[in-house]
């Protein structure tokens, strides 16, 4: 691997592409949140909207903080709480068009960050490990 | 930074040392250790014997997925079940000498690995984001 070729790489060569995704909707009660985040084994996933457009990320941390009472997990609450009450909507987002760099910046302190198109339309998001995949391939040239 | 200093760096200078890792005992029941989870905010923690050696790893999905019936997450099985029952025990280590790239290329499929030494005490965790930084430091020289 040519070191220019590291820092030709953009979000579009390294993201996993929406279609392989696991996401949730913006209008879910926290329950069925809950059950694909486990299911899917992920600790926090995309929130779209209905027109596919990036919301936000809902985590387990997120949904357990907000269902743990003063004596127990209330577990009645995860049918009666929205994904867009409990979701964290300031994370930073990434264009397919951003650069290596850029892309490593960004998942300093993310594990993962959505890329978007100009419209705000989810395509994909960009994770540590090719990150690091890509830097350890680098490295041992 | 000079090149030179990237790989010089190894295990020890790039961890979190073990007093400021939240960390689980191997006989505590599930409730302790999915309190301790939601409390720190971390998605999983080392498990530890009380003669502070590594046993394994326990995160919020494997608890969540040990718990979750057919129906519904059966909360009581939290206090029934211990740590051992659950964790996963087979997660590399690292040791403090462990030099940067095989630290690199450990945290590739682990968000953080415990580093211990010959006689398996715990000495702290190596995490991606010290990783990711310092490449970031490193590739804008
Ligand atoms: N089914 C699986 N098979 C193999 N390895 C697995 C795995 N699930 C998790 N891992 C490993 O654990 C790391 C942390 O996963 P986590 O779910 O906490 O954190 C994940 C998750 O929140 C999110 N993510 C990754 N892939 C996703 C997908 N297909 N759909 C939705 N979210 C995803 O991005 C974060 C960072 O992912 P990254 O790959 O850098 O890092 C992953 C990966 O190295
Ligand atoms: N309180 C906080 N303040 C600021 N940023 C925070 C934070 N909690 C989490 N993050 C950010 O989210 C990333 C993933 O955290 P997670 O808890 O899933 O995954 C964490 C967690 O499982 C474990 N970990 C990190 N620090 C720990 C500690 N002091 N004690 C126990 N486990 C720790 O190592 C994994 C990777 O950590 P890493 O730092 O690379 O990556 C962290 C960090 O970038």
């Amino acid at each position: 691997v040519e070191p220019i070729e590291l820092f030709d790489l953009d979000a579009e060569n390294l993201m996993i592409p929406s279609d392989k995704v696991a996401h949730v909707q913006v209008g879910n009660p926290l329950e069925h949140a809950l059950l694909v985040l486990v299911k899917s084994g992920y600790s926090a996933v995309p929130v779209l909207d209905n027109s596919f457009k990036f919301k936000g990320i809902i985590g387990k941390t997120l949904i357990l903080n907000r269902i743990l009472g003063l004596e127990r997990f209330e577990m009645e609450k995860l049918s009666e709480v929205k994904v867009s009450e409990v979701m964290n909507a300031e994370i930073p987002c990434l264009n397919k068009r951003d650069n290596f760099l850029t892309c490593l910046k960004t998942v300093i302190n993310y594990p993962f960050v959505c890329v978007i198109d100009e419209e705000g339309f989810f395509e994909g998001i960009l994770t540590r490990r090719p990150i690091l995949k890509q830097l350890n391939k680098y490295l041992h040239v």
